[in-house]
């Protein structure tokens, strides 16, 4: 479902470059369950943003689905994002002046969804939040933010999951029930891919990828998911 | 230096009230080296923004270095805060329209600190950060705002370092970089408490304090740290 050939994005600042990614090759099939890894400032986001078609590549190709996504015009880009990804960002992006419930409810309105309220309640008890669903973000943990912005991810039963940090603020517990949801949402066949720096969350995945200075370093099986 | 007796934090939503932190009793003397742990939503970062002076408590007491805090005026309460506490925020708050530099140069300025630029510059050295002092925050990775949200809570040389997940979005070796960051502060005597999610960046603090639902559920010693 997601397949890439020379992959590059630059940031030209001034007369400086920043070759965040350089000629990135993947291949990723339909309902396989992979972690991203890597250090800091290594490109993942980056490299999530790009096949999350938030962003375009200085160079190389996309194809999404089988479909090249260099051709697209930035309206046909937005359709397809919304109707077959769910994005999690690594610093949440939720309005923050909008609940929790309303929130969740907005891809559904893109959608042009009928049963909003009672879809976007459900994905918010499926992250543990049924009890702060009036709550706007200032009024929410770190985590629970975290949280709402998954409910908001996966609401519109997207057939692609990307997630950029998603268990960052979450203890340990929380964590696992979030990881819980991601694999339950990968026996439903839904393709899941997440960044993560945490060696157990990703051992909850089939596969690690390793960036490392805008490359891809490793890519091997995980033993015992 | 920190000791709070019957703290109580309540947010009032409406008619429903929220017990953030519920007769919380703490003391923690110079030099400690404190992890505070808990699922998400048990009051951690409530209780930080207390201690740090940046939130005031419903009920209770809080002495800071032998002084009460809450006969204090807001005036006054700032002008302790920026002179003794380096507080690094769960959600960075750096602001987006200035480069690395010069958010670190921040406290430096409140403070009026004549050689801000080297200072600043030498902080942004100590978490790695010295090739991207002139990015805005909307150009660095996640991790790397989060050092440079780091780097602002030291430049000052503060007695009381407050951290509120600061290696939730640090891979494990430039986590281990910033706990080594924040091991010679301690040996320096500085008194560094950290909130962490992670049991191993908890494991090298020298104590370990977990909340549960607003109360403080367990206190112990690392063993080895
Ligand atoms: N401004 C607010 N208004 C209403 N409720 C709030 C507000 N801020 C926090 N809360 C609530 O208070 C509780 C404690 O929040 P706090 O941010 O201290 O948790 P935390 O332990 O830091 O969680 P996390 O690990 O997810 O960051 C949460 O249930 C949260 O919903
Ligand atoms: N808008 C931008 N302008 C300039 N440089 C940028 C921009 N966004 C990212 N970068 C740089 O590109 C590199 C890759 O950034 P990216 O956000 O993909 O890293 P990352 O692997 O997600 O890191 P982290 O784990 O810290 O989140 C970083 O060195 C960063 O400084
Ligand atoms: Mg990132
Ligand atoms: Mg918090």
């Amino acid at each position: 479902v997601i397949k890439v050939r020379g992959l590059c994005k630059d940031y030209v600042m001034g007369t400086n470059v920043v070759h965040a990614l350089r000629d990135v090759d993947l291949e990723i099939h339909r309902g396989e369950f992979v972690a991203i890894m890597g250090p800091s400032g290594s490109g993942k986001s980056t490299f999530m943003n790009v096949i999350g078609c938030l962003d375009r590549p200085t160079a190389g190709q996309y194809w999404l689905d089988g479909q090249e996504v260099q051709g697209m015009t930035d309206n046909q880009l937005a359709e397809v994002r919304n109707r077959t990804i769910g994005f999690v960002f690594q610093t949440y992006n939720l309005l923050p002046r909008t609940t929790a419930l309303k929130n969740v409810e907005l891809p559904l309105m893109y959608a042009g969804v009928k049963d909003r309220h009672k879809r976007a309640a459900e994905a918010l008890e499926r992250v543990g939040l049924g009890q702060r669903m009036d709550h706007k973000p200032n009024e929410l943990s770190g985590g629970q933010q975290q949280r709402v912005a998954i409910a908001r991810a996966i609401v519109n039963d997207p057939v692609l999951i990307l997630g950029d940090e998603p268990t960052g603020n979450l203890d340990t517990r929380t964590g696992e029930e979030v990881m819980a949801l991601f694999q339950e949402l990968n026996r439903q066949c839904k393709t899941v891919v997440l960044v993560t720096h945490e060696q157990d969350i990703a051992e909850h995945c089939k596969r690690i990828v390793r960036f490392r200075d805008g490359r891809i370093q490793s890519d091997e099986p995980v033993a015992n998911p």
